[in-house]
């Protein structure tokens, strides 16, 4: 029997809130070390990894590796009848048969939820991820994601052209990031300027640029990484012509959450 | 687990 048990039911339920929009299927692997998740959404242009080391849970336990694809959608469905404060504890047989078993523990109210959910494939992934150097990225965005959220939420709702996908074109020069999203009756524009760290040490936008760079992105990823951001206080854009753009969220020293985006081509 | 090819892998073939 492989059973983790895990007491973060808040954080899985944003978690899956912010990937099953985009998202059908993601590759999840248990193990001693702890939870590392990935899946490419349907259109094959981003991936997104999540690694949580087992520090980061306030209960793990996980004696052997456990790994599966599972559909995103079920899961947000089932982790919202779940209670903040419940126990997951996720069962798998030894003989690997195709399914899988969440249950939810209530302490305080005695119920136990319990959700068996088939193995589906995980559309390509894992991935061999190395870790990227800041040093290939052409300019590099550091903002709180209070801020980040803000800017896709004003971008979406001026960013409908109807037809088409809305696409939002990011630009660093002149230590600033410019935002832009076309809609059918206009344009929306947000620039951030890199703040003085004197007046809000706790929430600075920080800017370092190696050369000018802009980029086109599809408003959509960019709305699912602004819902992921909130498990962190900041978050980090490495952005450049030649590589995926990195959106990147740490989770206080003890994982992260990182979009990889391939920009538009035209 | 088995990874299924590399990132920059995955990137190029997009």
């Amino acid at each position: 029997m492989l059973e983790p048990r895990l007491v973060q039911t808040t954080f899985f339920k944003n978690v899956l809130e912010a990937l099953s929009d985009l998202f059908i299927e993601a590759h999840f692997e248990f193990s001693r070390t702890g939870l590392e998740l990935q899946a490419i959404d349907t259109s094959r242009v981003a991936l997104v990894a999540l690694v949580l080391r087992a520090e980061a849970f306030n209960h793990y336990l996980c004696d052997r590796g456990l790994s599966m694809g599972l559909n995103l959608a079920d899961m947000a469905k089932a982790f919202r009848c779940a209670n903040n404060d419940d126990i997951i504890t996720i069962k798998a047989e030894e003989d690997w048969t195709d399914t899988v078993t969440f249950t939810f523990e209530s302490p305080e109210d005695g119920e136990i939820l319990e959700f068996d959910f088939d193995f589906v494939g995980s559309n390509g992934v894992p991935l061999e991820i190395p870790e990227y150097q800041e040093s290939e990225y052409q300019a590099i965005v550091r903002m709180p994601s209070a801020k980040f959220m803000r800017i896709c939420k004003k971008l979406s709702s001026f960013g409908d052209s109807g037809d088409r996908d809305p696409v939002v074109i990011i630009s660093v020069y002149k230590e600033r990031v410019r935002s832009f999203a076309r809609g059918k009756t206009g344009t929306s524009t947000t620039v951030c300027l890199q703040t003085q760290t004197v007046d809000k040490p706790k929430e600075p936008t920080l800017i370092e640029m190696k050369e000018e760079v802009s980029l086109i992105f599809d408003l959509k990823y960019m709305n699912s990484f602004s819902k992921a951001s909130t498990l962190s206080d900041q978050v980090t854009i490495n952005l450049s012509s030649e590589l995926p753009a990195v959106f990147e969220c740490k989770i206080a020293e003890l994982g992260y959450i990182r979009y990889y985006i391939s920009p538009r081509k035209e | 687990g088995s990874k299924q090819g590399s990132i920059m892998s995955f990137f190029k073939k997009v």
